[in-house]
């Protein structure tokens, strides 16, 4: 069982798209996939094809007011099951930090279900605050999207240090899983120098598959499909797929 | 003068490279800028080729560590102060949250520099957190950008709910200066659709001028230029010099 946190402060390199798409394509390897919405944006939801506004949902399960098995939504195209969030969540702040060890309330509720899935994935917030805290305090490894471009490799720094404050306070067992280089637009120059400047930085921690930019993924959302269900043979779809191979083999040899 | 606020949760959608390319339009076309970069990201203070790690900066201003005179930076290629930000910021949210009337720390400390200025832009984190609120106290007017995507159109409701609870709280001035359609990829009909959206549920609110998606903006930051200076000719540059007529012309009809 394998809990991956998917995670950058950065906004907009692919997170929400990277938990979609690549938990679907889990489920399409046959194994048993549980994708938890941690963003008050809740576009993973929405990507599903999900509207959780009027549902209880992740708010209710880290305030207490609902068990977190009466608020999984199983998805029958994708395979998966979802925890799925709402706006709601923007006040989880205020509710849970006077609790002690608040930290853990989204590992201790996994608890109760984690058992029955092969992997976890935990879309996170474009932010370090306490939504982030609860997902790298809950999760085994963090996979991070980067996005091909100048502004992305800025925060990653700081991003690695909130990572190593979780693993030496309340998560000793949280590792990296690796960098995902997403949106590559081979027709720049930028994205090629932005690639080489990744693994030359992080050699051995930056995946072999790359998530060109694909307008097919950005449409899927509108009709509430991950990219690899609305147009499997798009480069998006495919690259998504070829990660999720690249990951089990890793798995496998481990 | 004019305080204008950057704001969209939504991550990745154009906010940082709005603000360093729009102010330096403005200085372009003869007025006095200010920039605020309200971001722990700090790319806004990177866009334009300055590293504030060391230096004093916004958060030194905001716990009353600074006076706002001895932070800011005058950018002398595009032509604009800058207060500068860093990671430090991360920090802010614990530090001010305990003292009453935290929410007009920016807006006070610029009450002692805003006679100098005609333009005054806001750069805000993609959250609706402690920053972005005091960053909507401070500011007479938001500018939203919106990426031509389909989740950029979901968060959107969400954003006015907490500007109208702002204007009716702390800030009553507080207005929308419009919507700015970003990185439009003529190429896709996604991105039309889109547009005709948001013109559709926004009439009259969405400016003529679209950011076309143009890579010699996102190539500038790596040169720590705005792109209307890095590179002039390219669309990305032309369309925020034709935005900022746009603007200008609505100010002296008003
Ligand atoms: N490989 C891709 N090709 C084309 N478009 C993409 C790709 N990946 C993501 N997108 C689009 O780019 C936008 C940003 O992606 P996404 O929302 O997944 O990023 P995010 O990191 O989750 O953003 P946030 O920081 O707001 O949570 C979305 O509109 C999405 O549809
Ligand atoms: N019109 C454009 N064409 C091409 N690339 C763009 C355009 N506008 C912005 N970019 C690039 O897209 C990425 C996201 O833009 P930017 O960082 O300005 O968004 P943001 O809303 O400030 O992000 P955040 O939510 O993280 O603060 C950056 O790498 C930027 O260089
Ligand atoms: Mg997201
Ligand atoms: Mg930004």
């Amino acid at each position: 069982m394998s809990k991956i946190a998917v995670v950058n402060q950065k906004g907009g390199v692919g997170k929400t798209t990277t938990v979609v798409n690549l938990s679907t394509a889990f489920a399409q390897q046959g194994k048993r996939v549980l994708v938890v919405d941690g963003d008050s944006q809740a576009n993973a939801t929405s990507g599903f094809g999900i509207n959780a506004r009027k549902m209880q949902n992740l708010y209710h399960v880290l305030i207490g007011e609902a068990d977190i098995d009466d608020v999984i939504v199983h998805i029958k195209d994708a395979g998966v099951d979802l925890v799925p969030s709402s706006p709601d969540l923007i006040g989880v702040d205020a509710e849970i930090k006077d609790f002690e060890h608040w930290e853990l309330f989204l590992k201790n509720a996994l608890k109760k279900v984690e058992s029955r899935y092969d992997y976890i994935f935990i879309d996170a917030p474009p932010s370090l605050g306490t939504l982030t805290i609860l997902i790298l305090a809950a999760a085994d490894s963090v996979l991070i999207p980067v996005q091909a471009e100048y502004y992305a490799l800025e925060g990653v720094a700081q991003l690695l240090e909130t990572i190593t404050h979780v693993r030496r306070t309340i998560n000793p067992s949280l590792n990296l899983k690796g960098f995902l280089i997403t949106m590559f637009d081979k027709r720049t120059k930028l994205a090629e120098h932005v690639e080489e400047e990744i693994r030359r930085i992080f050699p051995n921690l930056v995946f072999d598959t790359v998530i060109p930019r694909s307008v097919r993924l950005a449409e899927a959302p509108s009709y509430g499909l991950p990219g690899v269900i609305y147009d499997p043979t798009s480069s998006g779809a495919k690259a998504y797929m070829e990660l999720a191979k690249e990951m089990l083999s890793h798995e496998e040899e481990a």
